[in-house]
């Protein structure tokens, strides 16, 4: 998946970094001190809507559902996350408990056209 | 989007201005975050653990991943009570998850004073689940403490289990060996709370029941 330039119009991943203190949550999360929250945004041309490889994610199948029902604009098609992988994160609960867990799917690793 | 009267960047519509999107970036990281974690809000801390404890705690952790499937470790600080009568301490455990049931493994951290030469003697009991009645007491482990300091203590998972109000007590009893292996025990204190030396609790929580995966997939 290209990662987007300032003049990308094709369906790229975005690289965006959230720190929390950004987020007014860093006395709550102990680890990490923030996480890349990649997204998904540009344009999917005909020529791209469905390519093999990329549509086997769940946000495509729910495109291609809407679709077929004719619930989502004739020839439209949207660039969606097609891999992503989880982030450990250690957190204090509200009791001020030490929780430590793996949060799947935060990381979008790659994008494509449903 | 819809509220901008543009149409979602994703989708090849016209995109956001660069302060409306990282507004929704971050709006769609807590959202992410926080489902994630099964929460609907973010906590409110209002006893945080002081610092030094919890780093102690923190690096007395084995390093690495959680359990496969969902899991999560947990350390649970004790409000200590020391009893004045006999060598006995109440840890309480206040626990937020449902954890009970996927509880898998389980160890007691304690930091022991000097409190005479030779071998401890410690015994963990644990009060009753809240349904059935007061004062009953099961006992859980014992331990021969042979050196002073920190020391891990298993746990048996299946003792437990049972507890669903979140509440965990655990006494702790102890006192200098006999030749006959019985308990003389004399009144003093055990744990060191002062110091930042907390006693705490390693639970490791398995969030799906082993094989449920497979079984709804067949």
């Amino acid at each position: 998946t290209p990662t987007c330039g300032p003049a990308t119009p094709l369906c790229c991943r975005r690289d965006h970094y959230i720190d929390f203190r950004e987020l007014g949550w860093r006395d709550w999360i102990l680890q990490p001190e923030g996480y890349q929250l990649n997204y998904c945004s540009g344009e999917c041309p005909l020529h791209l809507a469905g390519s093999p490889g990329i549509a086997a994610s769940f946000h495509s199948a729910v495109f291609s559902l809407l679709k077929a029902n004719n619930r989502w604009p004739a020839s439209t098609s949207c660039c969606v996350p097609t891999a992503r992988r989880p982030l450990s994160l250690l957190y204090l609960d509200r009791n001020g408990n030490v929780v430590k867990t793996d949060v799947p799917d935060m990381v979008v690793e790659a994008c494509g056209c449903s | 989007a819809h509220g901008t009267g543009s149409v979602c960047p994703s989708c090849g519509g016209p995109t956001l201005a660069p302060q409306a999107e990282r507004a929704l970036v971050l709006e769609l990281a807590k959202q992410q975050i926080l489902e994630g974690l099964h929460l609907t809000s973010r906590p409110r801390i209002t006893h945080p653990p002081p610092q030094a404890a919890l780093t102690r705690a923190l690096r007395r952790l084995q390093p690495g991943s959680v359990a496969p499937g969902n899991g999560e470790e947990v350390i649970s600080f004790a409000t200590v009570t020391d009893s004045t009568s006999a060598c006995s301490s109440l840890l309480t455990f206040h626990l937020s998850t449902p954890w009970s049931h996927h509880l898998y493994q389980a160890r007691l951290w304690l930091h022991v004073l000097p409190t005479r030469p030779g071998t401890l003697y410690l015994r963990i009991f644990r009060w009753g689940p809240s349904r059935r009645r007061q004062g009953s007491l099961t006992l859980l482990a014992e331990h021969h403490i042979t050196h002073l300091g920190w020391h891990a203590l298993t746990l048996p998972s299946s003792g437990l289990r049972g507890e669903e109000s979140g509440v965990l007590k655990l006494q702790l009893d102890c006192g200098p060996l006999g030749g006959n292996g019985t308990v003389i025990g004399q009144p003093r204190q055990l744990l060191d709370t002062a110091g930042h030396q907390q006693p705490f609790l390693e639970l490791k929580i398995q969030a799906n029941e082993p094989g449920a995966g497979r079984a709804r997939r067949r």
